[in-house]
């Protein structure tokens, strides 16, 4: 018969403090605490600080291991040219400078970029952009504001399937998925990009902000339904937020995580570490 | 809704006659959940659950033949107490110019809430002009001179400046000459943990000598919240907070945990894109929203 050893109080605590201090959230905070609590239950003596500490990674390393893909996205693409890469999310997650970086990191990999600036709405969103295309030392096409962004997609993709470019990055208006016009135009951005190239976009990346709380459940849950998320980056982890909503994403979504913004700097972008992030929340 | 869901705990637990304290500790626990689904931090929750439990035990819980609804007034105002009265009115200079200083994180909505600012104050009849102080993000000053347009508010833009600092002071003589009573200085977004430019805001807000020190933060905020304002808060002495997108469906519990942690006012809300996306910062509004 096993031992049947439970957590101690303090420990189950500070265990507690650990998980949803870093926004893991409670669904997923209590699934983590009853793994553990199997994994001690037939141990011969009580687990120590720096024993539970190492199976809080391990775990964590273990429910995050849907990462990977950017590989693939650095590198020229195998299949049909362009390679279409659509970045979406809320308002001031990132999306336009973590495109900058992102360009970079493809030019590295030996990519001709275009990046297409679909933000036609906020003020000097397309002059930010084009900052940022210069920085990575690609073509850039952008709209006018007040334009429909559809028209930039479409101006855009016929463009880059002229140059034979590798990749079209193309940047969004950060939109609320409350507002269902915009959540409209982000399916109609979808549909122009497929009648272009023949084929939906081959990757939508969901650039979501490291100090968003549960919120950040429900705007992959939506923006998935509107445009078919394929990927996260995780931006502003340099600050002090740990992110953990990483952890129901990828187990209630499946969504594999890409990349880690770390900086405001056109480097400040790493590919996504499992054992990295649970090192970060654990210490 | 959490009403809901202490209902149906009461319901289970009013079968077997009068209510104990376990009982009122199953409630407590209702209520523990949904604050921190809600966004509310950790050891605040903590504490208000602690505050609220004495006199969830009183009688006007135990003795009450609608428990659950009792619970939930108590709840309710335990928050919009710890929110604190609405007051969403701004300071001003005794000796003209008012200045009111914009601070916060990355993208939170610093410049958008300048600009609403501008227009509110504009529309009260104050002469208002915008500083764009933030020198480092791409296009940042041209975004407020286009917000600034906008609404026909002056904008002193000095962007080729060394530093935010003597941004502000060019800009400073010139909303002098130009004879605006009332100053909205908008800065870039730092890190609260970047020591450098934690430094030079601080150095701005020396030079500036704001009436309103402002931090504004974005309402999906979730636990970093608290780390957050404390810092802002220590090294600036904030006067207020402004919670933005909160036209999005956030809980926005990180309002409860900054005003509970630095004791700092919330005093607006940012309630869309536009312009016009600005109003009073009600307290039992969001207290309501974040029982959900
Ligand atoms: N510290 C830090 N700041 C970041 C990071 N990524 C982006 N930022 C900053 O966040 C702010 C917002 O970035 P944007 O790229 O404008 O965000 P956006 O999603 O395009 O914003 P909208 O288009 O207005 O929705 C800027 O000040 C960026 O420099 C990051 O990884 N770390
Ligand atoms: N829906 C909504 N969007 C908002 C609100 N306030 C700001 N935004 C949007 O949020 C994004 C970021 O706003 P900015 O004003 O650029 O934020 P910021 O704090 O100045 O960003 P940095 O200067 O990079 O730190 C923009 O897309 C704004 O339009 C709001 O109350 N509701
Ligand atoms: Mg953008
Ligand atoms: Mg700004």
């Amino acid at each position: 018969f096993g031992l049947g050893r439970t957590l101690q109080a303090a420990d189950m605590e500070s265990l507690e403090e650990i998980l949803i201090g870093s926004d893991v959230g409670v669904a997923s905070s209590e699934r983590i605490i009853k793994d553990l609590e199997k994994a001690i239950s037939a141990l011969p003596s009580p687990p120590t600080q720096d024993f539970l500490a190492d199976l809080l990674r391990e775990e964590i390393t273990a429910l995050l291991s849907a990462a990977g893909g950017h590989q693939v996205l650095e590198s020229p693409p195998e299949g049909s040219r362009p390679r279409v890469v659509l970045v979406v999310g809320v308002n001031g997650s990132g999306k336009t400078t973590t495109i900058g970086k992102l360009a970079a990191r493809m030019v590295k990999g030996g990519q001709k970029v275009l990046i297409a600036g679909a933000d036609t709405y906020r003020a000097a969103a397309i002059g930010q952009l084009e900052i940022w295309a210069r920085r990575a030392g690609v073509d850039f096409v952008g709209g006018v504001e007040g334009g429909d962004p559809a028209s930039v997609v479409h101006d855009a993709l016929s463009a880059a399937m002229a140059k034979g470019v590798d990749t079209v990055i193309i940047d969004t208006a950060g939109r609320l998925h409350t507002k269902i016009p915009l959540m409209k135009e982000l399916e109609k951005i979808v549909r122009v990009a497929g009648k272009v190239t023949g084929r939906p976009p081959d990757s939508v990346l969901l650039v979501l902000d490291a100090t968003t709380g549960q919120n950040a459940l429900v705007q992959a849950r939506e923006f998935s339904r509107s445009a078919a998320v394929s990927g996260i980056i995780l931006t502003k982890m340099d600050g002090t937020a740990k992110g953990g909503i990483l952890i129901p994403l990828s187990t209630e979504l499946g969504l594999p995580i890409l990349y880690v913004g770390l900086g405001e700097g056109i480097g400040d972008l790493v590919p996504f570490s499992p054992e990295e992030f649970a090192k970060g929340m654990v210490g | 809704s959490l009403a809901e869901k202490l209902e149906s705990v009461f319901k289970k637990l009013k079968t077997r006659g009068k209510l104990s304290e376990a009982d009122i500790d199953a409630s407590l626990r209702e209520i523990k959940l949904a604050l921190l689904e809600a966004d509310v931090n950790f050891k605040v929750v903590k504490n208000f659950i602690s505050d609220i439990r004495e006199r969830a035990l009183g009688a006007e819980v135990m003795e009450s033949l609608t428990p659950a609804q009792q619970v939930v007034k108590i709840v309710h105002a335990g928050l919009t107490d710890l929110l604190g009265k609405s007051r969403s009115s701004l300071a001003r200079a005794s000796i003209p110019p008012t200045r009111i200083l914009l601070v916060g994180l990355q993208g939170s909505g610093k410049t958008t809430t300048c600009a609403k600012l501008a227009k509110e104050l504009k529309e009260k009849g104050s002469r208002v002009c915008l500083v764009p102080a933030d020198l480092s993000r791409p296009a940042a000053v041209d975004q407020l001179v286009t917000l600034g347009k906008k609404i026909d508010v002056p904008v002193f833009a000095f962007p080729e400046s060394s530093s935010s600092l003597e941004a502000y002071a060019k800009a400073s003589l010139e909303a002098g000459r130009a004879g605006c009573d009332t100053v909205l200085i908008d800065t870039a977004g730092r890190l609260h943990v970047d020591e450098d430019l934690m430094k030079e805001v601080a150095a701005l807000a020396r030079a500036a000598a704001p009436q309103e020190t402002i931090l504004v933060v974005d309402a999906m905020t979730g636990q970093d919240a608290v780390n957050v304002a404390r810092a802002f808060h220590e090294r600036l002495t904030l006067t207020g907070i402004i919670l933005t997108k909160l036209d999005g469906d956030a809980r926005g519990g990180a309002a409860l945990s900054m005003r509970s942690v630095t004791g700092v006012p919330v005093k607006y809300a940012g309630v869309g894109e536009g312009l016009d996306g600005l109003e009073p910062f009600h307290p039992e509004r969001i207290a309501s929203r974040i029982l959900g």
